[in-house]
């Protein structure tokens, strides 16, 4: 939520700037976004119909590269380098950064092993270095570096773009989940009444035997 | 809403918050305790 | 109107020492309003103290036959129990608070004390009883509530309680029957001797509008931690205690109830008054204990069925 606060001002500065150019002005932009170390969000700049016109125009390369950051990785970027831009080194961070983020979506713990080739980094130092300055301390990941595991516990991490076919995914998980709090509230309806009839009956049992006693003690009295 | 669905997702990410063989079997162990407590004041209160 | 109570009346609290009601009346304070920043604050530091016993003051004025607590602070002391006048250490450091606080304006008087019972119950022991007493000598009107840090987080509410002494030889009436709490066998003689000499007020609370602000911003904060803690893993040490203290206390029924000819068999006439049998007592304990354990496992469960069932 943080991320999103942070990432609201860019997102409407760059959708107006882009809404207001066209053609080859839209180039700069969408590098300058993609460069740009706060934004991690790009759906909105994709879906203003001037960035949508590009497909099939000369800088087709640039609505691809948008594409690429929104939902991709950098192994996606290395195996399609042939039809996308050279990438600055910020944009190389801000994809390897967005790279974490997509692991993190499929595993809560992630080995340094795989994390190392999926950034190409060459050993665990840079590795961890990379993963705190860049990603915890730019607030995207929250997690615990487990050095004796070599693993990487994610706790949090911000959400990436959602990809078409997502959409369908998330409501049946929220449905699910919607469903079991529905399903525990009524059980716990039914533990309450079920501790009230109890409760009930034991005061009734006790009066008796109170009763009783009374009885007792006067026939015996 | 973009944001929205991006705040959301993330949100899903994290569930189940912990899945792990020792989570269950402390978890467990926990309930076991809890149960032998109750068990114990039932036979106190006998 | 609910930020009226803040208001210091100075006139009205003067007159109010000048007239003195209380001394015609032991039992005349029956009431205390307990502000939310005073509770809080006194929580805070009780909590704050672990197993060791902690005191503070309180500053607040009077109305009627309340004791209203706006603040409280603490006082640089610790372990009130184990000495007779722990608050001598802290004499120098009281009169300073006070007399900056004047300056800086703040106008109500210490009208009370407070300290911690980590684990033992809401009650005034001997050396509390004495304390009070002398206060009540020569600060009145001056009340002593006692705060139990360990049981507010195995219970989920603040077990606190504000007791004022009897004077010296006051035979009180029969006092109405309080609500019962158990207290550990090792503190039950202190408890037992010293239980006639002091009466409990009872307790209500107030915030200010802003506090009610702050309280709702504060809201979703209470709630993470509320979720993320859990009072079978922090309590551990003192359900071991109570279980322990459970199991001594049973030791010493049957003890009794061995040496008793006739066992527990008195006849209605030869009973003084109507007392819970010792069995009876310890039954109650053993639910209270398995009912805060019962609850701190249901809230785990909840918890696990709620973010841990659910798969993307």
């Amino acid at each position: 939520m943080d991320i999103e606060q942070k990432q609201a001002d860019l997102i409407e500065h760059f959708v107006k700037q882009v809404s207001a150019n066209k053609g080859s002005f839209l180039a700069s932009i969408i590098i300058e976004a993609t460069s740009n170390p706060s934004l991690f969000a790009f759906s909105e700049i994709l879906a203003v119909s001037n960035v949508a016109e590009l497909q099939g125009t000369e800088h087709s390369m640039y609505l691809n590269l948008l594409r690429l950051f929104a939902h991709g990785t950098w192994s996606d970027y290395k195996i399609n380098a042939g039809s996308l831009p050279n990438l600055v080194a910020e944009q190389v961070l801000k994809l390897k950064q967005l790279t974490v983020l997509t692991l993190a979506e499929t595993s809560k713990v992630l080995p340094y092993d795989h994390l190392m080739q999926e950034l190409d980094v060459t050993n665990v130092r840079e590795l961890e270095d990379f993963l705190i300055n860049e990603c915890m301390y730019s607030g995207i990941v929250r997690g615990k570096l487990d050095q004796l595991r070599r693993c990487f516990e994610v706790q949090f991490a911000a959400g990436r773009d959602l990809r078409p076919a997502q959409l369908g995914s998330m409501i049946q998980t929220l449905t699910n989940w919607l469903s079991t709090s529905d399903n525990l509230l009524l059980t716990i309806q039914e533990k309450i009444k079920w501790a009230d009839t109890m409760s009930e009956l034991d005061k009734k049992h006790k009066k008796e035997v109170d009763d009783r006693v009374e009885d007792v003690k006067k026939t015996l009295s | 809403e973009n944001s929205l669905l991006r705040q959301v997702s993330s949100l899903l990410r994290r569930l189940p918050a912990i899945e792990s063989g020792k989570f269950q079997d402390d978890f467990l162990m926990e309930y076991n305790d809890t149960l032998l407590v109750t068990y114990l004041a039932m036979l106190t209160n006998c | 109107a609910s930020d009226a109570i803040f208001f210091y009346d100075e006139s009205a609290q003067t007159k109010f020492q000048q007239e003195k009601p209380w001394a015609n009346d032991p039992h005349y304070f029956k009431r205390v309003k307990i502000s939310a920043l005073a509770l809080l604050k006194m929580v805070v530091h009780a909590r704050s103290g672990g197993t060791i016993e902690v005191m503070g003051l309180m500053q607040g004025k009077t109305d009627g036959d309340a004791i209203i607590v706006m603040d409280a602070f603490a006082l640089p002391v610790e372990g009130t129990e184990t000495r007779v006048n722990a608050q001598a250490d802290a004499y120098e450091y009281m009169v300073d608070y006070s007399q900056t606080n004047k300056q800086a304006g703040r106008l109500e008087n210490v009208v009370g004390w407070y300290h911690s019972h980590p684990g033992y119950g809401c009650w005034l022991s001997g050396i509390d009883v004495s304390t009070q007493m002398l206060n009540q000598q020569f600060q009145e009107p001056f009340l002593a509530v006692v705060i139990d840090p360990t049981r507010t987080v195995s219970a989920g509410k603040v077990e606190i309680g504000a007791f004022r002494t009897y004077p010296e030889g006051f035979k009180p009436a029969d006092e109405p029957i309080s609500e019962y709490q158990t207290i550990p066998l090792n503190k039950i003689e202190d408890f037992g001797v010293h239980c006639k000499q002091y009466y409990s007020l009872d307790i209500t609370y107030f915030k200010s509008s802003l506090d009610c602000h702050l309280l709702d911003l504060l809201w979703n904060k209470y709630w993470v931690n509320t979720l993320s803690s859990s009072p079978l893993l922090g309590n551990g040490d003192y359900v071991a205690g109570q279980i322990s203290d459970l199991a001594e206390k049973l030791e010493q029924a049957e003890n009794q109830m061995a040496h008793t000819r006739f066992g527990s068999i008195i006849t209605p006439s030869q009973r003084k008054k109507e007392e819970e049998p010792a069995l009876a007592k310890i039954t109650r304990d053993s639910t209270k204990i398995t009912v805060e354990q019962v609850h701190g496992l249901m809230s785990q469960v909840i918890k696990d069925i709620l973010f841990n069932s659910v798969r993307p």
